[in-house]
């Protein structure tokens, strides 16, 4: 589907969501403990971008576990939210936001926070001479 | 930034990328036209070059618009969620979700209105940005940072970005870190540092 602009999108395209995803907010409120009817469909979405390592092949339950609490603490970590550890509104609300296929973390390493720098610093030698320049890589 | 594990990127005998688009897709000229914008962006700073070529089986990037199970192990998933994905060099492959209602022309006004409106020129940079070696970043400006709300365009590299794509290809020697060089002048840097 190409559309020179948005205005060309049929009236029926226009809004419509994300069905599979938008089911996520029945989700909302769900806490560490509880067992929620149809909860693995979200640990599929998090192992999807990484959250939950691919080495839980088994089938996912409905159950709250730390598996699904620690992918919930990591998400909310990198997307700035606050850290609760519970599928709260804001965190339900991101996470149906549409988004690129690509894992945020993989082989465990948080692609977004593995806090990767590099800072130049300028030393220049006594005497006005070519500057020398330090890389310092975090 | 971020990259991914092990830094994989374009070898240095191959900065001259070629890209093709699968020739089961009837593209316009107007729809290769954004990706070769967005390409653009790349190469305006780093030393990168991309040309678009037509054969599909020997370009160093290939590009496909694809619904739900395409054979990759990653299925899209129909109107907006993921939009597209794009593997670490030397792979190459940058698939796009074809159920999404993309958006060519990348006007803003009258993006507002429309929820599930994508526009393909974000969409693409970001995915470019995979293609040659990026991960996804924190910086919720940057062109890598994983979600786009839809009726948004992002397509201006922030410094979060050519600072990684420079940490791996170093800088365009006509890019001097403002504004992006006029592609049509481009000239090497012919002086004593060579």
């Amino acid at each position: 589907w190409f559309f020179p602009n948005s205005s060309a999108i049929p009236p029926s395209l226009r809004n419509t969501t994300h069905v599979f995803w938008d089911a996520f907010s029945n989700f909302t409120g769900c806490h560490h403990g509880q067992n929620v009817d149809g909860l693995f469909r979200i640990k599929k979405y998090f192992q999807r971008f990484g959250y939950i390592p691919e080495t839980y092949t088994g089938n996912f339950t409905d159950d709250f576990d730390d598996i699904l609490k620690n992918a919930v603490e990591l998400y909310q970590k990198n997307f700035r939210l606050n850290v609760t550890g519970e599928l709260d509104a804001l965190t339900i609300k991101h996470i149906v936001v549409p988004r690129c296929g690509n894992p945020d973390v993989v082989n465990g390493t948080s692609l977004m926070h593995n806090g990767r720098r590099k800072t130049f610093e300028v030393n220049f030698s006594p005497g006005g001479k070519v500057p020398r320049l330090h890389t310092v890589k975090h | 930034y971020t990259l991914f594990p092990g830094e994989p990127r374009w070898p240095r005998d191959r900065r001259d990328l070629t890209y093709a688009f699968d020739p089961r897709n009837p593209l316009t000229d107007e729809v290769k036209g954004v990706f070769a914008r967005a390409f653009g962006r790349w190469s305006e700073v780093t030393a990168l070059n991309f040309t678009n070529i037509e054969s599909f089986t020997t370009s160093d990037i290939t590009i496909g618009f694809y619904t739900g199970d395409h054979g990759d192990g990653e299925p899209f998933d129909g109107v907006l969620g993921t939009l597209a994905h794009a593997f670490s060099p030397p792979s190459g492959k940058f698939h796009l979700d074809a159920d999404e209602n993309w958006v060519v022309s990348g006007d803003l006004d009258s993006f507002l209105s429309v929820t599930a409106a994508v526009d393909l020129e974000s969409v693409a940079v970001h995915e470019i940005g995979h293609l040659l070696g990026l991960g996804h970043s924190s910086v919720e400006e940057s062109i890598m940072y994983p979600t786009i709300t839809t009726g948004k365009r992002k397509v201006d590299l922030t410094s979060d970005d050519v600072e990684g794509i420079q940490y791996l290809y170093g800088a365009n020697p006509n890019f001097n870190g403002t504004s992006p060089p006029a592609a049509t002048t481009r000239e090497r840097d012919t002086g004593s540092f060579g």
